[in-house]
């Protein structure tokens, strides 16, 4: 009929594209944030939740930056400069990606869910209202796994590292990752030649964001009231 | 460098938890 066959199969770019289909399988499981029952709800109970929790994603982020197709190639020095750089967006990114189910309430682990209430008593109101904001943007694109999975990557790899070695080397990193993207995007949503853009153009937000996170646990952790996992304090310290 | 030994140690570490 004259159509191109390629194109029409629904999973066609998919399929073709190896970087995405690798990083859908990279792709870590939910952790669980199992706060102690025990314990009475209060900020400090709710922040040392949050820190444990984060400090385990944490763990398992590294693992999951290492199978990044080009990653492990970087010296040892540079990929460490990218995740001290880029770890918060990345956290943060799948905190959003969890929550596009949800109205108003952030998945930090799918047995933590934070909605305003919690969100006050914890005294991270003005923070959990930015990610909304993120989660806003992403519903109203209605991102799918595979366009998420590309932005993580992407945002670890364009972290702007002040530190970086070997410019060159992170520079092909996101080449690959952002033409990933857009050859993802020209298959399988042709019907907006601009959304690779759109995507990419969410970024300076969840920098803001995760700004604003990193000097918000930096001022917890100068208060000293909340217990903190060694990596996620060396990560902290890292900025 | 010398601040950042977990990091470094789990970076470095060839088993990462997505393969286990």
């Amino acid at each position: 009929h004259g159509l191109p066959q390629k194109r029409t199969f629904p999973l066609g770019g998919l399929v073709e594209n190896k970087v995405v289909s690798l990083l859908l399988v990279a792709e870590p499981e939910s952790i669980f944030a199992m706060p102690d029952p025990t314990v009475p709800d209060s900020d400090i109970k709710a922040l040392t939740t949050l820190c444990d929790l984060a400090d385990r994603e944490l763990v398992v982020n590294i693992g999951w930056a290492k199978h990044i197709p080009g990653f492990s190639l970087l010296s040892l020095a540079d990929q460490m400069s990218l995740l001290q750089s880029g770890w918060m967006e990345i956290l943060i990114l799948r905190v959003v990606f969890r929550s596009l189910a949800l109205e108003d309430k952030l998945v930090y682990a799918e047995d933590y869910i934070m909605d305003e209430e919690q969100s006050k008593l914890a005294g991270v109101l003005d923070l959990n209202n930015t990610i909304l904001q993120l989660v806003k943007k992403y519903k109203t694109m209605r991102i799918d796994k595979e366009e998420f999975v590309v932005l993580k990557a992407i945002s670890l790899a364009n972290s702007d590292s002040m530190q970086i070695e070997d410019v060159e080397a992170v520079q092909s990193l996101q080449d690959v990752l952002h033409g990933a993207l857009q050859d993802y995007e020209s298959a399988q949503h042709t019907e907006d030649p601009r959304r690779a853009g759109k995507l990419i153009m969410t970024l300076p937000l969840l920098r803001q964001t995760a700004a604003r996170a990193v000097q918000h646990f930096c001022s917890i952790k100068q208060e000293g009231r909340v217990p903190m996992h060694k990596l996620f304090l060396e990560l902290l310290e890292a900025r | 460098k010398e601040k950042h030994k977990i990091l470094h140690r789990l970076l470095q570490n060839s088993t990462s938890p997505v393969d286990l």
